[in-house]
C-alpha cells in the first residue's frame, strides 16, 4: 500500500522557486492499476519520482507498505528501488554503450543473479515486447519506439511488485500500445500494483482509477468498474 | 520541391544488415503539409534524417529544389541544414549544459545573428510554445513536454522553409498538442513546407496528405481537402 500525505516538492533555481507538487495526498492499494493524467509541466513525473524513491519530498510523509520512507537509510532505499519497483522513465535513460540485452540485464546484475539465468530472463523480457530481433543493438541503433520498449523490458525483468511507467506508449502506434498495455494488464492480474502516467485517454481506460493533476495539485479522480 | 527516387538506407551491424528504408520514392511540393505514419521501427525517423540531409542514403537519388543532394559538398549541406531546414528530433537532443533560451538561440549563433536580436527572437519562439516562464531552466529542470516544446521553438527560430518534426506532440496532452499544431498550420499558411511524423491520427488530420510506411516501404497514402 502506498500512502502519500500532504507531499510537497519545491525546486529552487536561484531566487526563483518552482512548486512542482503542492500538498498531494494519495493512497494506492496493493494490486491497484492507477493512471495519472495532466497537462505538460503539471507535476506527473515529479510525483512518480517520489513514488519510486528516486527523489525525496520537500515536506510531507510517504508510507510504503506501512514503512515511513523518510526514515529509511540509503541501503534500504536502494533495495526497494532495485527489488520491488520497476521504473519506465519518460526519456528512457538507457545506457548508450550497452546493447539492448545488456541494458535489460542490468537490474539483475545489481540483484546478484547468475549470468546464464540473467541472460535468459532478459531475452524473455525483450521478446515479450517484440524486440527479439534487436538484442545486440545499442540505443543509437534503435528507433524511438524500440528504445521505449527496451526501457519497458528493463522495468519488468525483476518482476517487481510495483511498476511505475511514465508515458510508456508515447512513441508507439496503436497496435504496439495494445501489446504493452496487455503486458501491464497481465501483471495486474497477477496482483502487482501498476501506476501509469499518460496523456492518452485510450491508455487511461485500462486502469481502474484515473487521478487528474494540474499545477502540482490533484483536483479529481474517476473510477472504472471493468477496465 | 523534394524528390526522392528509389532511396535505400541499409545499416550494417557485423554480418547482420538492417534495411531501414527500402526503395522509397516520394515527392513533396513546396508549401505542402505532409504527415508520415507507421509502426515503431518502420523507417520513419530514418526517412526524415535523409530528408533533412542529416544522413546519406545507401543508394538512390534525392533532389531538393532541383539540386541533387548527393553532389553537394559539406559546406553547402551545412548551409541547407542550418538556414533552410528546421528539425524537431524525436529525442529532442537539447544541449544539457545550456538553458532553454540558449538552446533556442544556438541555430541563430551559427547563422551569425547579433546577440541582442538573437535573444529577442529566441524569447519570442519560447513564448509562442508557452514557455516564457522557463527561459533559464536547463533540460534536466524541465518536464518531458517542456523539453519537447523547447526543441520545437529551436526548430522554428530560424524561420526555415522546410520544417521536419518527428513525433512533436508525443509528450503533450491534447490542449498543448493543438497549440503546437496551430503553429505549424500558421507556418503552412505562410507557404512553408511541413513534414510531421506521428502515430496519432488526430495529428495527421492537420496535414493535407498522409503517407503510410511499414518495414521501410511506403505502401499507401491519402489526401484530405480541408484539413
Ligand atoms: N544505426 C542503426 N543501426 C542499425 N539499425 C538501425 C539504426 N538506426 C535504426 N535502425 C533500425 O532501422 C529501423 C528503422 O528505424 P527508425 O528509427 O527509422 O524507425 P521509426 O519508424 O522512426 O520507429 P519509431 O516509431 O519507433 O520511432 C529499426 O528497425 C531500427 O532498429
Ligand atoms: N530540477 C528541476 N528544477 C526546477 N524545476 C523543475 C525541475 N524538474 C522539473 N521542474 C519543473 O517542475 C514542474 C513539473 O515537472 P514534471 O516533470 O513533474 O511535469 P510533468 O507533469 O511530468 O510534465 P510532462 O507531461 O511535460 O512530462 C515543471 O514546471 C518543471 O519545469
Ligand atoms: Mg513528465
Ligand atoms: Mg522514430
Amino acid at each position: 500500500v502506498i500512502e502519500l500525505h500532504d507531499i510537497w516538492k519545491v525546486y529552487g533555481i536561484g531566487d526563483v522557486k518552482v512548486e512542482a507538487v503542492r500538498g498531494v495526498s494519495l493512497r494506492i492499494d496493493e494490486g491497484e492499476f492507477v493512471a495519472i493524467m495532466g497537462p505538460s509541466g503539471s507535476g506527473k513525473s515529479t510525483l512518480m519520482h517520489l513514488l519510486g524513491c528516486l527523489d525525496v519530498p520537500t515536506s510531507g510523509t510517504y508510507r510504503l507498505a506501512g514503512q515511513e520512507v523518510g526514515d529509511l537509510g540509503e541501503v534500504a532505499l536502494a533495495t526497494i528501488r532495485n527489488r520491488r519497483v520497476g521504473f519506465v522513465f519518460q526519456q528512457f535513460h538507457l545506457l548508450a554503450n550497452l546493447t539492448a540485452l545488456k541494458n535489460v540485464e542490468l537490474p539483475l546484475v545489481y540483484a546478484g543473479m547468475p549470468a546464464a539465468k540473467r541472460e535468459a530472463k532478459a531475452r524473455e523480457a525483450l521478446a515479450s515486447v517484440g524486440l527479439g530481433e534487436r538484442l545486440h543493438h545499442r540505443p543509437n541503433e534503435l528507433s524511438g519506439g524500440q528504445s521505449q520498449r527496451v526501457a519497458i523490458a528493463r522495468a519488468l525483468v525483476t518482476e517487481p511488485d510495483l511498476v511505475l511507467a511514465d508515458e510508456p506508449t508515447g512513441n508507439l502506434a496503436s497496435d504496439q500500445t495494445e501489446e504493452v498495455l496487455s503486458i501491464f494488464a497481465r501483471l495486474h492480474d497477477e496482483g502487482r500494483t501498476i501506476v501509469v502516467i499518460t496523456h492518452e485517454p485510450d491508455v487511461a481506460e485500462w486502469a481502474s482509477r484515473t487521478v487528474h493533476i494540474r499545477d502540482g495539485v490533484i483536483y479529481g479522480e474517476e473510477r472504472r468498474d471493468n477496465p
